[in-house]
């Protein structure tokens, strides 16, 4: 309904824009806007607009989002993912290598940025980022040393080599 | 309600059952290139009730059946059970009761002897725990045989897809929810077309 | 025939007269997320013709042009200079003679006074360069100014984007060739469909 | 030409998935393929056929190319451009990020696969990996330190930081 779009709509809005929301936590500064594009009578339509985003990374002026690089798209991306889990926490999420494009300044805030959500949800993260392993409470390693054979064993982090690799120790 | 445990077998590469526990607040998988990390997310989507081949990396469904490798032959079916812990509330829920549509489910999820199934999820009946299922701990399994019959279990009853939609409803899971970002697609929000981002607002409204 | 050099200047996040070198087998090009690398690999496309600004991921054509920051106010024209060593060779080249085309090129790339320009490119003329120019060195400029006037030079000769074409002809090197492999991009092929895939290799035959 | 067209198909077919081509290569075994897709009537045009692909990491019995990895999916496709960079070579190659999905041991497997180019091509790799970085001969480091506006700057490998960042005592 119409109403309930609108209220999820804000809170979204503030969560990803507001002076504490995610962008300016995960960039440090900056702004960051979403809203609504108008229709070809120039009205917003709160049932109908689709969302337009507008991102600012700290001292740039880039017009359009697709101007902004490989990292700071993912950045930004996280940070809209992050205030709409705010709104609407759900009990679990995965990430699958969101992390492949980031610097790892990036990947350390991105890491902390997960902290404040711990208390409702908690996280499942694919990575080859030895920083977000060091993030990670547990580690769950996948190896094939059967070929074409899919295991589950228990790692610590140093237990994966810089390769990603896991260790022919912990392969009991 | 917490996603306790995921327990795959003949799914994909994971030829034999493995086990998956959830406990912690931040759980990573690593691995080499192409040992089956993201194999596991594609189970949970399975099992959350996809119904595209494609969007979990195939051609047909029945890719995701472990196919073989150099030394093994493929398998016969696969199947993902998902465990979540759903422990009585303090306070109860309230919770809208939607309309069951009548109209009747696609034969890929009718019991295999044909028969309707009487759906576990008591929707208003069971209103301090999370899960409208009332039980400590909720189980939502699928399988898939070689031959094409598929079926949905909730706590090792038959059910239909609409009941593992039902169950979820509200909770922020699902299959194509936003809880779930998959490899290469982190700046999918980014790259939509604004209507479509709408869409995905909606979702979470 | 080796691209020596780049010297950007007022393009994109280069405010300032950049040059780099490449004198090595393999040069890395590194720095944290949102510096300016692909900005790099943007302003090559660029001087190699191209001429959809969405491709160079911006809005207009225009969004080249330094845009101001914090502490500048915008440029007003963006150059960006590709410098290739162009040394005689022992054993002349035997280079098909294409027919030139006679169809008018689009406006942006007319002489700022409008009068058509005798190229450089000696096609039949030079065999004994890779390049069909008379000089050990040759020079590729793009220029484009905030009014939307652009120019193309040739070692300081004005130019058409159809003789920086024809420069380029047969040596594999062109704003869209499969030797720049723009970040996000390098599984295009096999996402590609096939009848997309046939034109790759077409443009390597 | 039809004539030229299959020249260049035959030769890159047999640099991808021959038995010394650049799939077995960078995979260490395994099998590819290229092949022409028929057309409706069932014959295959040489002016008109789509490019089909087929790869086969060792061990593994993938029926589509989808059902690749990531990673898996960047090594097939560095190993046919490559390919088609035998058959055609071009005086440079620039590579944006190509290794974002690979593990350290496939890092090491596509740096080393540049070899065998370097005598008629040089190679412009931007990147964030430092087992990359270290099979360059030649290192340039870009820096915001002006926030908004790209300087270069000369760098060696150990003047970049784990995090990507360029340490002060290279900006000069
Ligand atoms: N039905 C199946 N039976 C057996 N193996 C399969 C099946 N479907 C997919 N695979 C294999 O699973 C592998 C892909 O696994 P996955 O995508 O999970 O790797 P990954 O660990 O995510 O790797 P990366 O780090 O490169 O992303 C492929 O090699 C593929 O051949
Ligand atoms: N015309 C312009 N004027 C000023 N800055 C610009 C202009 N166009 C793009 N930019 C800025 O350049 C930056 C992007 O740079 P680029 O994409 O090269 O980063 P990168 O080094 O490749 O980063 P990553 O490692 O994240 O891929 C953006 O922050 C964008 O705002
Ligand atoms: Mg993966
Ligand atoms: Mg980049």
């Amino acid at each position: 309904s119409r109403r309930r779009f609108k209220a999820t709509f804000e809170a979204v809005r503030d969560q990803f824009g507001g002076q504490e929301g995610m962008f300016r936590r995960l960039f440090g500064g900056g702004s960051a806007d979403l809203f609504l594009v108008p229709m070809e009578n120039g009205e917003i339509d709160w049932l109908e607009s689709g969302v337009e985003i507008r991102a600012k990374p700290p001292g740039k002026e880039p017009r359009v989002i697709s101007q902004l690089s490989g990292g700071e798209k993912t950045m930004t991306a996280v940070a809209l993912l992050m205030a709409i889990f705010r709104s609407k926490p759900s009990p679990f999420c995965i990430l699958d290598e969101v992390d492949a494009a980031l610097d790892e300044a990036n990947v350390e805030r991105f890491t902390k940025a997960l902290g404040p959500f711990l208390d409702r949800s908690h996280f499942i993260v694919i990575t080859h980022h030895k920083r977000t392993m060091q993030a990670c409470h547990e580690l769950h390693g996948v190896t094939m040393a059967e070929r074409g054979v899919s295991r589950r064993v228990t790692v610590r982090v140093d237990q994966v080599g810089a390769d990603g690799r896991i260790r022919e120790d912990a392969l009991e | 309600m917490r996603l306790s445990r995921l327990t795959l077998s003949g799914f994909k590469s994971f030829a034999d059952p493995t086990d998956f526990r959830f406990d912690a607040p931040i759980t990573g998988i690593v691995g080499p290139n192409g040992c089956g990390k993201s194999n596991v997310v594609d189970a949970i989507k399975w099992v959350l009730g996809e119904r595209s081949a494609k969007s979990l990396r195939g051609g047909a469904m029945l890719d995701v059946i472990f196919a073989g490798s150099a030394s093994r032959k493929p398998g016969g079916h696969a199947s993902v059970t998902l465990t979540f812990d759903n422990p009585r509330l303090a306070v109860p829920i309230d919770r809208d009761i939607p309309e069951i549509s009548t109209e009747a489910e696609p034969a890929e999820t009718m019991d295999v002897e044909g028969a309707s199934i009487d759906g576990p999820v008591q929707r208003d009946a069971v209103r301090d725990r999370l899960l409208p299922v009332d039980a400590d701990e909720v189980q939502v399994e699928r399988r898939l045989w070689a031959d094409g019959r598929s079926e949905y279990l909730v706590n090792g009853r038959k059910v239909r897809l609409r009941d593992v939609r039902e169950l979820f409803l509200d909770t922020g899971i699902g299959n194509d929810a936003y809880c779930i970002i998959e490899q290469g697609k982190v700046d999918a929000m980014l790259r939509a077309h604004p209507v479509e981002r709408r869409s995905i607002l909606e979702e979470a409204a």
